[in-house]
């Protein structure tokens, strides 16, 4: 699975993600990633996300608009209600993966609960970072 | 005026270290960076987060390292099905397509079920035909074959026959 999220100068949010699935999938399983509010995400408002990982768990959880969710009604930072989800609301049900996301004020969070995401990130201004551990 | 701010992922999984060389790394991290470049060229000539997103996410279908596009994975049966999505900020409009191929950039295609069409989500024929209406290049079998993949199926099927299969979560990842 590959996915983007970006804030532009205008201050608009949006989302992509794409994917061949899983390997050995049944033929015409479809997981999260084609599926708004799962594992693609994006408002104004709050956040665009991206996820990545076991695709089944992301749709029970609705991923995406959980951490949307979050911000709005809980008033929790991108990262707080990010790290929620993948940290907790994911990982205690088997969902193992991870997210990028941006917020409003382009703040940037990717956590992921297993030991790698192939990931990178830029905010104006600053040089792009590319990693694949948590290191 | 905001500034701007991308963020991509190739995926995530038990990405061993122990299975990691550093000329792999080198690969992946080069594969990464250019998805950024794509994105960012978008954003720093004042282009909207849209054009960013779908620029990022081509670099990455095109680059057949990672599971999306070129370099996708198999199913049971040896083909490759396909899903993508958009979604704007801007006023939650959404396009996305599942079980496509031939497309080279699937996101390509669900960005066009948004903007050429009423609906959310398309399936089948009819997704195929929104992405011939638009334009968009399609790819023979061999573009999107990779080794790896082909192997990686073959390597799961002998381990289900054999009642093999690992829990590792990154099988279960897309």
């Amino acid at each position: 699975t590959v996915g983007a999220v970006a804030r532009d100068r205008a201050g608009n949010l949006a989302a992509a993600t794409s994917t061949g699935g899983m390997t050995a999938k049944l033929p015409g399983r479809v997981g999260d990633t084609p599926l708004p509010g799962a594992g693609t995400f994006a408002e104004n408002a709050t956040c665009a996300v991206s996820g990545t990982g076991h695709g089944e768990v992301f749709i029970r959880y609705t991923a995406g608009s959980e951490i949307a969710a979050r911000m709005r009604f809980l008033g929790q930072s991108l990262d707080e209600a990010a790290q929620h989800v993948v940290m907790k609301d994911l990982h205690d049900h088997d969902g193992s993966g991870g997210v990028i996301a941006i917020a409003h004020d382009g703040s940037i969070s990717m956590p992921f609960n297993c030991e790698g995401m192939y990931r990178g990130s830029v905010r104006e201004g600053e040089a792009p970072q590319v990693a694949i551990y948590r290191d | 005026m905001s500034t701007y701010s991308l963020a991509i992922h190739g995926g995530a999984g038990t990405i061993l270290r122990t299975q990691m060389t550093p000329e792999k790394e080198a690969a992946y991290k080069a594969g990464l960076a250019r998805a950024v470049a794509a994105g960012e060229d978008v954003l720093r000539q004042d282009g909207t987060a849209m054009d960013a997103v779908t620029a990022a996410v081509c670099a990455l279908e095109d680059e057949p390292l990672f599971n999306a596009g070129r370099g996708a994975v198999f199913t049971t049966e040896g083909a490759q099905e396909m899903d993508a999505c958009v979604m704007d900020g801007r006023d939650r409009s959404a396009g996305a397509v599942a079980g496509i191929f031939g497309p080279r950039n699937p996101v390509r295609v669900a960005r066009a079920v948004m903007e050429r069409t009423p609906h959310v989500l398309l399936i089948g024929p009819m997704a195929l035909q929104i992405a011939r209406d638009a334009g968009l290049p399609f790819e023979e079998r061999d573009y999107f074959f990779t080794q790896a993949r082909w192997d990686a199926l073959q390597e799961t099927m002998e381990m289900r026959r054999k009642g093999q299969e690992s829990d590792d979560p990154a099988r279960r990842h897309g």
